[in-house]
């Protein structure tokens, strides 16, 4: 298992780098196993460096650019995994719209191999999907599902 | 394979009967604040086996039912249903194989009971279909509210068990 | 302290209720001080119910139910303490349309007795501003302030 | 009182010199993600006197000077000074007094130094400045990002103790 991950991690690491720079316009991110004394030790550090700027502790990036990478490195690892369906809760909420276009292009190529089950208040990121469902109160305490058409919503 | 079809009753806000069939590829889900859009991806959670209060967001399992409305009286039993599909090679035009899970809560019951196409089943069973469906353990990348910075925000040996728990 | 803070509260507490009527348009919200053994364990309870809904245990509502339940409370607070100044970063993130211009006629009108620094992407919430500014980078890595005319932002 | 005008000279991404001056009322913040709009709010923080480097999103002091762009090179200090006006009861059209705080980081100082218009002074001036305006302790709500459900999220004591630290 501690092999197979390792070597997983490098496939993970090459496609998080692929889709840190899409996502951020450039850049880079990388991944890297840190040996421990022990097996269980280990851990994955994350290097995230936006385009232009210097290599920073992650805890400096802002709220959309934590988000953006946290994106890059889900679905790089989905890929690598070969993980069959994705469900996102809101993941877009603190993108800008350029990030967010970059994000629902990606998401909407992703959907290609896998299936991709998201919830959003996003226009951009609603405008991609295939099935659309709205679910709203029928009466206040009781949610129903109903199909929607793009434009009640935009 | 793909989820085809997520059958709801009295499972937390949806009180009643409620269906959903997601396409194979791209869904999105979409809707006022608390209409119900998060109590889905507790639903798809419950029903492939988690139990954890902190992830369904309840305090306790009874918090599941539905807790009624002004016309629609409260629920003490919740249901959610789950059809996978295989995906077909298309060769004869026929769909792949289908299984569907299930997970109902009834406060007679004790705790909730699991079914596999129809007959009652243990959780070790539930995990056993989930892995010939590959989607054992947390392979299927559930991604919550609030929560997408946080692989970036762990520590490296929590990232780590993370990114296993998708092997 | 004590008396001093349990007087205040019920102040907060009508606010709170006021406020959250206001934000959800309904529903109720009242806050509770719990006697502990000693004036150390006392503690502060909240009690959310959104208009037509079932009283529930805070964990259970919605994201941007949460985001709305917080705004009340906080702006109760900040009036009832008589505090000068609140600087708000983001928390309109997580609202939907109908509770983002609830949110954002609120901030107009407390602005008008205490000074609020509100950072946003929301346009309901820009459009309420006396005073704009955008923040950019002039170059990766370098930020820089200036003053934006509000339909490059819309 | 309120907040008039802040200036920033090489804090975190404001490489070189920058000033803002408020609305006594309403002002917004707008930017790309990354731009430096929370930035701002930890400079607030910081001359206001706080030193947590979670709430300012560091590891180390030095993590608050400009580290460098393509132009503009890296800085080993940092300064971010504050002006507090009072609102002018308008009486003889004048402005109210005003009072300028200020904290600068160098690494020769070995920490950061504050001053009150102009004049070095210790943090505990700084506190006194602070109540002289209304300013003690968290009096001002700083909410940041992410963390607005914070206050419904908390336990009972934590919550009165966030509370009370508004008084
Ligand atoms: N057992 C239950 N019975 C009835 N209503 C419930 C039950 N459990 C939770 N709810 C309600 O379901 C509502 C919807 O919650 P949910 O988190 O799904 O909203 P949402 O659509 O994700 O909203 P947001 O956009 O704010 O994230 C909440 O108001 C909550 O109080
Ligand atoms: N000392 C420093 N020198 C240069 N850049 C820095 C420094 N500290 C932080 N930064 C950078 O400042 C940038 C802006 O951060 P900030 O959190 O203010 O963005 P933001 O405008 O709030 O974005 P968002 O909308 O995503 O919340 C980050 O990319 C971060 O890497
Ligand atoms: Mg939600
Ligand atoms: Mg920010």
């Amino acid at each position: 298992a501690g092999a197979l991950f390792s070597q997983a991690l490098q496939g993970i690491d090459r496609r998080f780098n692929e889709l840190f720079r899409r996502l951020f316009g450039g850049g880079e991110g990388r991944l890297m196993l840190t040996e421990g004394l022990s097996l269980w030790d280990a851990g994955v550090e994350v290097m995230a460096r936006p385009p232009g700027k210097t290599p920073q502790h992650l805890g400096q990036l802002s709220g959309g650019e934590q988000s953006l990478t946290g994106i890059a490195l889900l679905f790089a690892a989905m890929e690598v995994a070969g993980a069959p369906l994705a469900v996102l809760d809101e993941v877009d909420a603190a993108l800008d719209e350029a990030n967010l276009k970059r994000f629902a292009a990606l998401a909407e190529e992703c959907a290609r191999t896998r299936q991709l089950i998201v919830m959003t208040h996003r226009r951009y990121t609603m405008e991609r999907a295939q099935v659309l469902y709205g679910v709203t109160m029928s009466e206040p305490g009781l949610s129903q599902v109903v199909g929607v058409r793009l434009e009640d919503w935009t | 394979m793909f989820l085809e079809r997520l059958f709801l009753k009295n499972f937390k806000s949806f009180g009643g009967s409620h269906e959903l069939r997601f396409a194979p590829g791209f869904t999105a889900v979409v809707g006022p604040n608390g209409s119900g859009k998060s109590n889905l991806l507790d639903a798809l959670r419950w029903v492939l086996g988690d139990g954890s209060a902190s992830r369904l967001r309840i305090t306790r399992l009874g918090d599941l039912a539905f807790q009624g409305s002004a016309s629609l009286a409260r629920s003490t039993e919740a249901e959610v249903s789950l059809r996978l599909r295989e995906i077909s090679d298309g060769i004869e035009g026929g769909r792949g194989r289908s299984c569907t899970l299930g997970r109902r809560f009834s406060p007679e019951d004790g705790g909730s009971l699991f079914f596999l196409d129809g007959a009652r089943v243990r959780l070790q069973d539930v995990d056993e279909a989930k892995r010939s469906w590959r989607l054992e353990g947390d392979r299927f990348a559930f991604i919550g509210q609030g929560e997408v910075a946080e692989v970036v925000q762990q520590r490296p040996r929590e990232r780590r068990v993370h990114l296993e728990s998708l092997f």
